[in-house]
């Protein structure tokens, strides 16, 4: 479950806090995907107190609150569950943004590209599969996988071993690129662990 | 612009969370809602000028109670307060589990000298499970008696409504003209939200 509370001493009216919630949230907490648990509780509250008696305008104010949405999404990012690798799923070249997020969701969510990622194996194989079975426009001969930097997959076949990316670290970054239009998005995501099948074993919420 | 990091790492004694932007307090209290004696109930207090307030909430078709609650009271883009308890969700527990939501914004509406509709509710934990009430009830009275503006304050209520994580979540940015917002965030488990 996420539970977030958010303040400021802006002055700002109930409904422009909304739409500038609804665009920070969009753009933070909704790209972020360790489990595909989407829980019966999660909750972000946005309160204004008005006590600086500056009104900021709306764009200035949705820019600052999704800068802190931000961050906070990427503490949670790193002390999820069993945590070791801390990954960032882009997806370019879709031919709308619900594609890409589609994609970079249901690749986060997949446990055979989070159990590589954790064994430090850039498994390129499962990853065009998981973007292949997203159910998003895809095309297998203009798709590309890029991990850490070292493209594994271009165009229909593999282009550099596997043993040429480093994963030694925390951070991992995957980039699918479609080649197919102009849409991106990119969505957080962890590894899947030892930890967090113990976590969730022992912890049966 | 300053950055905000996780209180642990920076005690500076400047708030980084919750407590930054003017006009609020916070509060983290050991209720005995969770075994062990830890930090379990979670009190933020707008204390105004103004009680502007938004929300967005899970798009699960199966809410919790304080869902529920505080959707409805949320209509006004109003708050006054948000109570969070960590240590069990409220979720699945039928009516009486709303009722102990209403009973809990009712207790902090009486303690703040407000209207229940203007008390916002968050629960986090096993889901199924009643919250121990006597528990809860005794410890808003403590709660209340904790507020503060300071950064230990906002820290104690960022860590009361942690549950599988590791450490408390803050976060603040304050603008060159000299509003800021701040914010605090639980979640290790069962994290993928879908807001609306």
């Amino acid at each position: 479950t996420m539970l977030a509370v958010v303040t400021t001493d802006a002055v700002v009216d109930g409904e422009g806090l909304q739409r500038s919630l609804l665009e920070a949230s969009r753009g933070t907490f909704e790209r972020l995907d360790v489990d595909g648990g989407t829980s019966t509780n999660d909750t972000v509250l946005l309160l204004s107190s008005g006590a600086s008696g500056l009104t900021p305008a709306e764009e200035e104010f949705t820019e600052l609150l999704t800068e802190v949405c931000a961050d906070l999404v990427r503490q949670l990012q790193h002390d999820a569950e069993g945590a070791t690798k801390a990954i960032d799923i882009t997806v370019r070249g879709a031919v709308s943004e619900s594609d890409a997020v589609g994609i970079a969701r249901l690749t986060a969510e997949d446990n055979l590209v989070c159990t590589a990622l954790f064994g430090s194996d850039p498994n390129w194989g499962r990853i065009v599969m998981a973007v292949g079975r997203s159910g998003a426009t895809v095309d297998a001969s203009s798709l590309e996988v890029t991990v850490n930097g070292v493209t594994l997959y271009s165009r229909g076949a593999p282009v550099a071993e596997r043993d040429t990316v480093d994963l030694s670290g925390r951070d991992v970054e995957i980039l699918v690129d479609l080649h197919l239009g102009e849409h991106s998005a990119t969505v957080l995501t962890t590894d899947l662990s030892h930890g967090y099948v113990e976590e969730n074993s022992a912890y049966s919420s | 612009q300053t950055t905000g990091t996780v209180a642990q790492e920076t005690s500076t004694g400047t708030p980084n969370g919750v407590t930054r932007p003017r006009g609020f307090r916070a509060s983290g209290v050991a209720a005995g809602i969770k075994a062990g004696g830890s930090l379990d109930l979670a009190l933020v207090v707008n204390d105004g000028p103004r009680r502007e307030a938004a929300g967005v909430f899970t798009t699960n078709q199966v809410k919790a109670a304080p869902v529920l609650w505080s959707e409805q009271v949320l209509r006004e883009r109003r708050l006054r307060a948000v109570v969070l308890n960590s240590g069990g969700a409220n979720a699945c527990t039928g009516p009486e589990g709303f009722q102990d939501t209403h009973t809990t914004a009712e207790r902090a509406a009486e303690l703040l000298d407000t209207g229940a509709i203007e008390i916002g509710v968050c629960s986090t934990g096993l889901i199924g499970q009643r919250l121990p009430m006597r528990a809860l009830l005794d410890g808003l009275g403590a709660a209340v008696d904790g507020l503060a503006d300071t950064e230990r304050a906002g820290t104690d209520a960022a860590t009361a409504v942690l549950t599988t994580d590791t450490r408390p979540k803050q976060a603040c940015r304050t603008h060159p003209d000299g509003w800021s917002v701040g914010g605090m965030v639980k979640g290790a488990g069962m994290l993928a939200p879908n807001l609306a």
